[in-house]
């Protein structure tokens, strides 16, 4: 009757120390702390992991440290275009929500799309306008903004058409366009 | 992106992942956490999985369900199965990224091509692991 969490934040090139002091290691290994311990809550309780994951993941997409829900990067538009996913070892049923930006918790209406419709993936203004109906929570999408994604918009975008530093790898790495 | 698996008191396990994508990415333009078997995938015969990195190649490798496959088919050890996926399959196309891992009898696996992943675990053993590089 084990149980047990795994869980991540995302993997890049820019994680590497020189950009992360001991400071901002500990503020994103409290959160992850904070993400295991909702969910493993959940199973210490004798609750299902399908609900686990999600409380877990939830505390993730609420911090606007990680890739997901608030903080989410931008694209070359300026705008917030976020997906999930979500699946069910013993069934094999599976939810998935694509390009949306007005739910507050993807993961909750990948859960919805899993749970309340017979389809498995739903996008963009369609999964939105039923997420909506089923009474997710929904905000605006200034909800997810945070300046240090934009910036990071702004600095990739700034970059391609000035010629890259390729003496700074970091530069590099975060130039994923050629 | 963000993702998570657990395995619960009945021994059913679940997948799930998160993202806002890629920065500067293209309008309309969707990567593998939504795709299941691409970046989230769970069968309570091998393992649960979750995926972050440039979701295009874990979608062209089908990257999870590759893992999956080679554990339940070829008996391959979860670690190995996922070094093989993320160095011999993705990596030679250009991809990076990370995957994390819990099989069937609750031990946890992760790998990743690039410097770091935010990532961590807890077990009902006790077990509370926290790691970024």
């Amino acid at each position: 009757n084990s149980f047990a969490i795994v869980i991540h934040g995302g993997a890049g090139n820019g994680i590497v120390p020189e950009n992360l002091n001991e400071e901002k290691q500990k503020v994103y290994k409290d959160k992850l702390q904070e993400a295991l311990n909702a969910g493993y809550f959940v199973l210490e309780k004798g609750g299902k992991s399908i609900d686990a994951i999600q409380e877990a993941i939830k505390v993730l997409e609420d911090s606007p440290l990680f890739n997901a829900g608030k903080g989410a990067v931008f694209n070359s538009e300026g705008n917030q275009e976020m997906d999930a996913s979500i699946m069910d070892g013993k069934t094999l049923n599976s939810g998935a929500v694509a390009g949306i930006n007005h739910v507050k918790n993807p993961i909750l209406a990948a859960r919805m799309v899993m749970d309340s419709t017979k389809h498995v993936m739903l996008s963009g203004k369609g999964a939105e306008r039923i997420m909506e109906k089923l009474g997710l929570e929904m905000v605006d999408s200034s909800y997810f903004f945070t300046s240090n994604r934009y910036n990071q918009l702004k600095r990739l975008q700034g970059n391609q058409t000035r010629v890259v530093n390729t003496s700074n790898e970091n530069i590099l790495n975060d130039n994923k366009y050629g | 992106t963000v993702g998570a698996v657990a395995i619960d008191k009945q021994g059913n396990i679940a997948a799930g992942t998160s993202t806002g994508g890629i920065a500067n990415k293209k309008y309309g333009r969707i990567g593998d956490s939504p795709i299941i078997g691409a970046g989230t995938y769970a069968n309570n015969i091998t393992c649960g999985i979750s995926c972050t990195g440039t979701g295009e190649y874990f979608i062209r490798t089908v990257a999870a369900h590759e893992v999956s496959n080679l554990i339940q088919y070829k008996n391959t050890h979860p670690m190995e199965a996922l070094h093989e996926v993320i160095f011999n399959q993705i990596a030679p196309l250009g991809g990076e990224g990370g995957m994390i891992l819990l099989d069937k009898y609750g031990n946890v696996f992760w790998d990743f091509n690039t410097k770091g992943m935010f990532r961590g675990y807890k077990k009902s053993t006790g077990d509370n692991v926290i790691e970024i590089f």
